[in-house]
């Protein structure tokens, strides 16, 4: 009989650490040292520091042949992490800072972990972290990683003086740098080309050193942070939204009396109860919530503070709209009832049944306006002024499918988006290729599963670009995708395109520039190397390079022009 | 600044359930039936008992359009799960009984779980069970998960009388069977080709019911579990097989003396010191190893129980041969001298240092004997009376690479593995194609990265195949495999057949059938899809293809001689 166990998730990728890119020694050092080099612009980007980020490969004994041992080093002039979540930060899988709607090209929370991880069963060499968030203090760890337990072992931690903020990173481990050097290479390129603010050195094992000057000095600006959007929810969502959004009566005894206190700035008991319901209303907006519902409770009641210590709250009735209470001193229960018209009675209801269904759609989603919303209602077939606390399971159901069928939401916001711009694409591509010709295109905003997305996408011909057929730069919120071409998206609509219709032929020197930016990009794995074929996402790469490849047909034919002008 | 999170397994393939197959009604109702599907067939396969598959899928309200709400079912004839593991078995993803080193469909710990939760998080619905381990008593539970904390919630819980073991599970879901319909009866029909033994039965939301009853009444022999092969390990690995190799000295305290009476079946405390050890004598075999190690120390003590209790074991130094210990009474330290001709001596140093390298090699791996392993020991450097538990951190990785580097271990031992059998194979393609020619092939077992795995192949043609081109049909431990065959490792040997080579011309009617069997399959993505492309796998699946289609060439050219002779 088989017995159960339980793994833990840094277990779980332990084991199946192909799933994350760490397969074998040449892969794994081209996705450690894509980890580590994407955290860094991450968290420069964040912050809007123009990245200048240091990545080093050097083999512990050169001599030896490919697979070996390699030290990996990648330092940046971003904002470090702060002391206490460093070992977390690198020793936990399912840890980090990027679980929000936003664009990064992080999203996993575990890809730095990883490569330490594949470090430490290669080598059994810990990792070297150095951070300093205030460019005075740096804090340097030595971690090793409790695998089964998905925790760090902190080694060593010792503080010095430095004069820049930053993290750097360090560790050793198996890789073939004789097989991955040249994706390692292209990486560093790429990168370059698609973050053209950025400075990015590379220090390889043979002592070549790679130097890639930022060629704009200006950051785009950081990514922000979005509500969700309609067509994105599924009953969870929707459920944990309107958990968020409710609180139960908080119960008052002595604790919550001595907190309600604090927050009127009462020091003394001797308020009697008209006094502190108009302190109340004078601070009423910088009261916690908790404490509002404990006003609007002591509204109807009608107590001072050392009344209300004397009884229970049994029940708030809000349809009925009466109030149980439970009096300690004369050992019986009284019900009174809620004046409906005062606001005390509009706090208790919110939070009883939760907001409305009309206030919960404007707060908690992006651009749900009062019209749309009062429109969503009446599609869905719940009153505007449904109290979403009220829902059963059947009605969550409906909202959450009558979200995702409204046909009129507005299209999700791409304003939280940071895509590269037309400008910089088209110099950082000129700057690359030298072509003799260059078109660039930002298509508008468009979105699958209520996640934005924008399609930038260049194309370029001749000049520098060696003949021998198009060659696709893929790109992801800023990373460059090098590896299972065959099955990302990207491809499948390059492949389409009969190059002779636009007068193209042969194996041109042709160069495809595609970069997606979204606040989730739908990854086919947790490596991160190519991109689901989202309808959404198709038709917009598909129509982008429709574009473009009209573009290069006029140039096409003009050149085609020019050349038998030249022969007459 | 970011504000760091930790998020559960649960969470994580939630947000990201794309990777394990849930991207959307039509996938996710095929990614459903397939995980409970499969799992029912291997807790069959595990007992030995021929399987019995029902699976019935039925639109809540059929009237409506796709996507919909669907209730799925799958019951089974297999030995159930135990009420005490039902929760958790899928209430939590990572915990399962399929993490062992043993040929399964199943090895993530999560299929059952993803699908429930994609029930839950579009129908709000929970998930029955019920399971009979004992054909008496059905354990019937209704349970929900919380995602956020990986836990199951227990709504429900019921027993009743039955007559069969087994389990059935049924969730509602949103799927689509019109886009998936095509696919899932695929997917039964395949599965009961490469599962001969098994009968599968669907109930499909039409009213069709399709019933493939088994055509083979012997059930293949269960696979078993193995240790790892060299070839396999690792740091982290070879770190943990030590640690479970060696313990640490125990506490010699009441407690400790408790437990050393109880293992030697003593009320009274009055055996003298001599008395005690020839019973210890005795018993040896069956004393636990704690308990021997503490019986090892009393042997060079010389003490009744009574002395012991008043002592403190401090240090014991082996490689010395001596034995400090603090006197409470005396409030002392004596150190003792150990006589290392002594059993117990011998006891003691296993427990300290852990067993020689060789005891460790031939013990803890597959196929080691002890002649292989002192060679390997010569190979690496090290000592064969090298105790494992005084290896460093540099010696540790040592081994590690030096198993993987040492050319003359046994290849990986295949009796483990269950694969179909090459008649049972060419009989299931008889009964589904009916074909003119069919040849089938068995290779010998190989290896990957210290995993045993066999292919087997068949190829047919002409009968009741349908013109068109090659179809493939791929499995992977008696999976069926129908999605991303673009990204497959049989799809990329097939395609670099040049059939008219072998007498086959323009769009044949030709299948080929290939299943490769192993303790891990080298998946891709954890929605188990497509395999990725080892060396080792992709030379066997040439291997055999190649065989195969030398059969097919002379089969074609018999066929055309015999056409020419009719001409005639
Ligand atoms: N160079 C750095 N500077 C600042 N913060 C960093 C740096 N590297 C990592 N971090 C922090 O450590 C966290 C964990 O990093 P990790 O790479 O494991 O996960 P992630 O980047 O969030 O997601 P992914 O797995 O997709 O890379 C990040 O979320 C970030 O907050
Ligand atoms: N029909 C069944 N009969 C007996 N045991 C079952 C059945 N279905 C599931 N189980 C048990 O529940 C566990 C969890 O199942 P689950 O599908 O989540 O994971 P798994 O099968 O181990 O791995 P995978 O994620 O690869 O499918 C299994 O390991 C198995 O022990
Ligand atoms: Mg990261
Ligand atoms: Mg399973």
């Amino acid at each position: 009989k088989g017995t159960f166990d339980q793994i833990s998730p840094s277990e779980f990728f332990y084991r199946n650490r192909d799933l994350a890119g760490f397969s074998n020694p040449t892969r794994s050092l081209y996705t450690a040292v894509r980890e580590f080099v994407e955290n860094a612009l991450d968290a420069c980007d964040q912050q809007g520091i123009l990245p200048d980020v240091h990545l080093s490969i050097k083999a512990v004994d050169p001599e030896k042949p490919d697979p070996k041992p390699y030290i990996l080093s990648v330092k940046d002039n971003g904002p470090g992490i702060e002391s206490k979540h460093v070992p977390l930060a690198f020793g936990t899988v399912l840890y980090g800072s990027k679980f929000g709607l936003k664009q990064a090209r992080g999203m996993f929370g575990l890809g730095a972990t990883m490569a330490i991880l594949y470090g430490q069963i290669t080598t059994n060499k810990p990792v070297f972290v150095k951070s300093s968030t205030d460019g005075k203090i740096q804090d340097e760890f030595e971690l090793i990683l409790d695998i089964q337990k998905n925790k760090p072992i902190v080694l060593k931690h010792e503080t010095q003086d430095t004069s820049k903020t930053g993290l750097s990173i360090s560790i050793c481990l198996e890789g073939d740098y004789a097989k991955a050097g040249a994706k390692i290479r292209d990486y560093v390129y790429q990168t370059s080309l698609i973050t053209p603010y950025a400075t990015v050195t590379f220090d390889d094992p043979k002592g070549e050193k790679f130097r890639y000057t930022k060629i704009v000095r200006s950051m785009p600006p950081a990514p922000t942070i979005i509500s969700p959007h309609p067509y994105g929810v599924d009953v969870e969502t929707i459920k944990r939204m309107i958990g968020d959004s409710k609180f139960s009566i908080p119960t008052v005894d002595n604790n919550t009396i001595e907190k309600v206190k604090t927050e009127l700035g009462l020091r003394k008991k001797d308020l009697n109860y008209t006094e502190i319901m108009e302190r109340a209303k004078r601070r009423w907006s910088s009261l916690s919530r908790n404490i509002r519902v404990v006003i609007a409770v002591m509204s109807f009641l009608k107590m001072d503070f050392a009344k209300l210590s004397k009884i229970r709250i049994d029940d708030i009735d809000v349809s009925r709209k009466k109030l149980t209470y439970w009096d300690f001193g004369e050992s019986k229960s009284f019900t009174i009832d809620m004046d409906p018209e005062t606001d005390y009675y509009k706090q208790l209801t919110n939070t009883v049944q939760g907001e409305t269904l009309v206030s919960f759609l404007t707060k908690r989603f992006q651009r749900v306006g009062r019209t749309t919303a009062e429109k969503f209602a009446d599609f869905a077939g719940f009153k505007p002024e449904k109290r979403i606390g009220t829902m059963t399971n059947e009605e969550l159901v409906k909202l959450s499918d009558s979200l995702q069928k409204f046909p009129t939401f507005l299209s999700p916001d791409p304003s939280c988006l940071a895509p590269l711009g037309a400008e910089p694409l088209e110099k950082g591509m000129k700057a690359f290729f030298n072509p003799d010709f260059i078109s660039v295109i930002q298509r508008g905003a468009s979105a699958y599963s209520g996640f934005p997305f924008v399609v930038e996408m260049g194309i370029a011909y001749g000049g520098d670009i060696p003949p021998g057929g198009t060659k696709v730069y893929r790109f992801a919120n800023r990373i460059p995708l090098l590896y299972d071409e065959g099955s990302d998206v990207v491809l499948k609509v390059v492949e389409e395109i009969d190059w002779s219709r636009y007068k193209v032929k042969g194996d041109p020197p042709l160069v495809i520039v595609s970069h997606i930016c979204s606040t989730r990009i739908p990854y086919k794995t947790v490596g991160k190397e190519n991109v689901a074929d989202r309808p959404e996402i198709e038709r917009e790469l598909r129509l982008a390079l429709q574009f473009l490849s009209r573009k290069l047909a006029s140039y096409m034919s003009k050149r085609g022009l020019a050349e038998m002008e030249k022969k007459r």
